[in-house]
């Protein structure tokens, strides 16, 4: 997962695995999209990371800053938001 | 609403609570869960009858982790709960994460407020991105004796079954559009260099460094505040802004609210038949904050903490060309920003006289 280089935003393996674990489980069927994204920027995570960012008015930036840290945080449904159960 | 439309073929569906919570009583789950299937049956032509056995089209359940249908829970906090679109089998069911504090009350997190949102999927809605809405996928807590089904969440299950007989709360709140041209805003501030925008049960977040502003519930920042405000400002001194709100106003540090508020206004040395405070506006030069009401405003010493001598004055005598009532204001670089209605005036605190007249919604960059 790209994260910012800012020094000070200390994104914890803890926090890593809670991003990684969100966009796998709520941002399915992306990794389809993901496939051209893949061969154009080579990770699908980033591509879900962007997909999240647009959802939420966020700053799409493909990074995972402390905004979008913060609202993964947040307790949710866990329907996906973007493709669905199969 | 899901890929393909996904609805009901009928309109008379039914639900079983396979089991509870040991969080709530029976009872109150039985109330809870009623009470979020009726949220739906307003504003459409559903009905929802309970089975006590066999299969019902809406199966109900508490569960933790890996529960049986191959979307595992994720412990406390996270994900609270999720439901299927509708169909056979497994098709609107919905189970709850049961590593949650399910309760009918603020604390942990609301079984109605929960409900009412998995259902929305159970009768076909996806996740709306109205941060207002019902079915926006962050949980925020509502009110249920209060709960109004947002104009958002209406539209979009019509759009599936149509309208219902006997909606008894017609008027569904919308979230505010920010271009609106006729938008008129309840309150503003700055906070520590952000502007924070009030309107409704929302404000928008408007940071200097970011493109664009950010729309958030008040009660996501603030549980303890109410849905609404009427006045707002910053006191950077003391790295304070304070919240009114009918009679009562809240000092504010950052997300805290300081013990001991909510004061009343009274206490400020406001007069006992003073009601509301429209407007509020803190000018750091002269450490006095201006407080409108109606057609008058006072002026306040932060220092001495009292009203200064020989107010209330009229507005129009001095501020002359703002309009007799203030909904809104705040103050920069030797400005204050007046709003009324649809229109914004910025007003210099030098020469005393209106320079610009803005529409209100440029504060958010329309």
């Amino acid at each position: 997962l790209p994260v910012p280089h800012e020094e000070d935003l200390h994104v914890t393996d803890k926090d890593l695995r809670l991003a990684e674990s969100y966009l796998r489980t709520l941002y399915v069927g992306s990794d389809q999209h993901a496939g051209i994204m893949t061969k154009r920027r080579g990770n699908p995570l980033a591509a879900k990371l962007r997909e999240m960012q647009a959802f939420f008015d966020l700053e799409v930036t493909g990074k995972l800053d402390e905004e979008t840290l913060e609202l993964m945080k947040q307790p949710r449904c866990g329907v996906p938001d973007v493709g669905e159960y199969n | 609403v899901f890929p393909r439309n996904l609805k009901w073929s009928h309109y008379n569906l039914t639900y079983r609570i396979e089991n509870y919570t040991p969080d709530m009583t029976h009872a109150e789950v039985d109330r809870a869960i009623k009470k979020a299937f009726r949220v739906w049956s307003e504003v459409t032509p559903l009905n929802f009858t309970r089975l006590r056995s066999g299969t019902a089209d809406i199966m109900i359940s508490f569960g933790t982790r890996e529960h049986g249908d191959f979307y595992p829970f994720d412990g406390p906090e996270g994900l609270l709960a999720h439901a299927f679109p509708p169909g056979k089998r497994i098709g609107g069911d919905t189970h709850f994460d049961d590593d949650e504090t399910f309760t009918s009350g603020s604390n942990g997190y609301n079984l109605f407020i929960v409900a009412a949102h998995e259902f929305g999927h159970a009768l076909g809605l996806d996740h709306s991105r109205d941060p207002g809405s019902l079915m926006y996928p962050v949980y925020s807590y509502l009110e249920p004796s209060k709960f109004l089904l947002p104009d958002d969440d209406v539209q979009g299950i019509q759009s599936l079954y149509g309208p219902g007989y006997r909606d008894p709360n017609p008027k569904h709140p919308r979230t505010p559009e920010k271009c609106d041209p006729e938008l008129s805003i309840d309150a503003v501030t700055e906070l520590r260099g952000e502007k924070l925008i009030f309107k409704d049960r929302f404000f928008w977040r408007q940071h200097p460094q970011m493109t664009d502003v950010e729309l958030v519930l008040i009660k996501n920042f603030w549980p303890e505040l109410p849905n609404k405000i009427d006045a707002a400002y910053e006191y950077p001194e003391k790295d304070l802004i304070f919240i009114f709100r009918g009679r009562k106003f809240w000092a504010l540090n950052g997300y805290t609210i300081l013990p001991d508020y909510p004061k009343r206004i009274q206490e400020l040395g406001f007069p006992k038949s003073l009601k509301t405070i429209d407007a509020a506006v803190s000018n750091r030069v002269t450490g006095k904050t201006l407080f409108f009401t109606g057609d008058k405003y006072w002026s306040f010493d932060e220092e001495k903490q009292m009203v200064d001598k020989g107010y209330p004055r009229l507005i129009m005598d001095d501020f002359p060309g703002i309009g007799e009532k203030v909904d809104a204001a705040y103050q920069r670089n030797g400005y204050i920003y007046f709003f009324n209605g649809s229109l914004q005036f910025e007003y210099s605190a030098w020469s005393n006289k209106i320079m610009r007249v803005l529409r209100a919604n440029s504060i958010l960059w329309c």
